[in-house]
């Protein structure tokens, strides 16, 4: 039932009030709390999921828990700013395998493998500087990592991220990316 | 501007040296779109008298500005190119709270301006409407096409209903529609479409124009219910919004199969969940 909260919080949403904005400010507070709660809460059963999906046939592997950054937005993921290694996990909700390229905050940059190993061709670009001054933004993160996922159809994929040493950190000042003011 | 040229496999997107958006062009197709403007504009809140209801003030139901000229929110800009293999962007920053980012991602079919304004300044005690505005050289002859609360697209005719006679009163906001996932205005043999992450509301007010509402703040009541003005002010400033819009270039014969296969795939997008771990890649494989 760990989901109920967040189904709930969305039934309460579809009020017309929610739908157009046309409640009172304290309101909406609520409707944000409710959602959020839900959301968290749902992160569970993301992860009773993918305890079932993840590990390999005839081993029981501790999974790693799963969590959503919610501010990727704006370029924010507190949880693995600055980690040493850490895991992408995208799921293909649809029934049609998609290619989408995705964006990952990091403050240096990282070698990424997909799920065969093969490192797979990533750049590290800055995040604008409109971005980092957000209001509420409180990660110093500068740069995003951008690079190109393959999802099976009703699938998911996990991408393996381990930061590059210093010396090729270095590279990255002469990398192809080229920027012009 | 030579500096600033997006261009992948499908599409070319140029700018002018005073970092506008200038032309979209479909190279397999061979047609482009041309933009006399592309920015945010920001309408005047009406504020009204509420103590009649014939002075209503622009307010969270109602959408009313004050005159119908939106103006521009800068009149220079700054424009950052950023080329990698993966991505191509244009970050274009108009003022404090206003700036938007055009990428073009490698075999993008579509190109991506994420948008995001806000706090929107009060300090002068006007509210504030603020739209992006996409003026291009299509002859829409009038028309326009919005899908309505989910249910199917539908034409639009600017000054006109179906049903009974129209008088015009309101100019901008008696055009406006619900715009839930997509807008599109086309001629004979362009069309261009603007998908959307969120529901928003816009309109076509001039002919090859689309212009879509993104963030308002407004100081006063329009006294329909709500009992307070849309002044996100709980935080200290107000708000920002960021928000994705999806530009397709396409004859109007294969926009279809774009905007359908692209707005379920921005509704049904992957899911990113992150894990840490402490395992060196051979011991993780």
């Amino acid at each position: 039932n760990s989901i109920f909260y967040l189904s709930e919080a969305m039934g309460v949403a579809q009020h017309h009030d929610a739908v157009s904005g046309t409640e009172k400010q304290e309101v909406a507070f609520d409707y944000a709390q409710r959602l959020a709660v839900g959301i968290d809460a749902a992160e569970n059963v993301i992860n009773q999921a993918f305890s079932k999906l993840l590990p390999k046939d005839g081993q029981s592997p501790p999974v790693s828990n799963q969590f959503l950054c919610q501010l990727s937005n704006i370029s924010q993921c507190l949880e693995i700013d600055g980690q040493d290694r850490f895991t992408l996990t995208l799921w293909n909700p649809t029934i049609h395998p998609v290619v989408q390229h995705v964006r990952v905050p990091v403050r240096t940059d990282y070698t990424v493998r997909d799920p065969t190993g093969q490192i797979v061709l990533s750049e590290l670009v800055p995040i604008s500087y409109a971005t980092q001054n957000i209001p509420g933004r409180t990660s110093v993160t500068q740069k995003q990592i951008i690079f190109k996922a393959s999802l099976p159809a009703l699938g998911f994929n996990s991408y393996y991220f381990e930061k590059k040493p210093e010396e090729e950190e270095e590279k990255y000042k002469q990398s192809k990316v080229k920027i012009t003011h | 501007n030579e500096e600033c040229v997006l261009q992948n496999q499908n599409l070319r997107v140029d700018f002018d040296d005073q970092g506008n958006l200038h032309q979209i062009v479909n190279i397999n197709q061979k047609i482009d779109v041309s933009f006399v403007s592309q920015g945010f504009y920001w309408y005047q809140g009406f504020p009204g008298n509420n103590s009649q209801s014939e002075f209503q003030a622009s307010g969270a139901y109602i959408f009313r500005p004050l005159t119908p000229n939106a103006l521009p929110v800068s009149q220079t800009r700054s424009i950052t190119c950023i080329k990698a293999q993966n991505v191509q962007t244009a970050i274009i920053v108009f003022n404090d709270w206003a700036s938007q980012e055009i990428s073009l991602y490698d075999e993008g079919e579509f190109v991506e301006v994420e948008w995001t304004v806000g706090p929107i300044p009060i300090n002068d005690n006007i509210g504030k409407e603020i739209i992006i505005r996409y003026d291009t050289n299509i002859q829409s002859q009038s028309k326009y096409y919005t899908d309505a609360n989910g249910r199917e697209v539908l034409e639009r005719k600017r000054d006109y209903r179906p049903t009974w006679n129209y008088t015009v009163v309101e100019t901008v906001s008696g055009n406006y529609y619900p715009i839930n996932s997509r807008i599109w205005i086309k001629e004979d043999n362009r069309q261009f479409t603007v998908l959307t992450d969120r529901s928003e509301g816009g309109g076509s007010i001039q002919d090859g124009s689309i212009e879509i509402m993104v963030h308002r703040r407004l100081l006063h009541d329009d006294r329909l219910g709500v009992g307070e003005p849309l002044n996100e002010t709980a935080y200290g400033e107000g708000l920002v919004v960021r928000g994705r819009h999806f530009l397709i270039v396409e004859p109007p014969a294969s926009s279809a199969r774009y905007h359908r296969v692209g707005s379920q795939r921005l509704f049904m997008h992957p899911i990113a969940t992150f894990a840490l771990t402490q395992q060196d890649y051979n011991s993780y494989s």
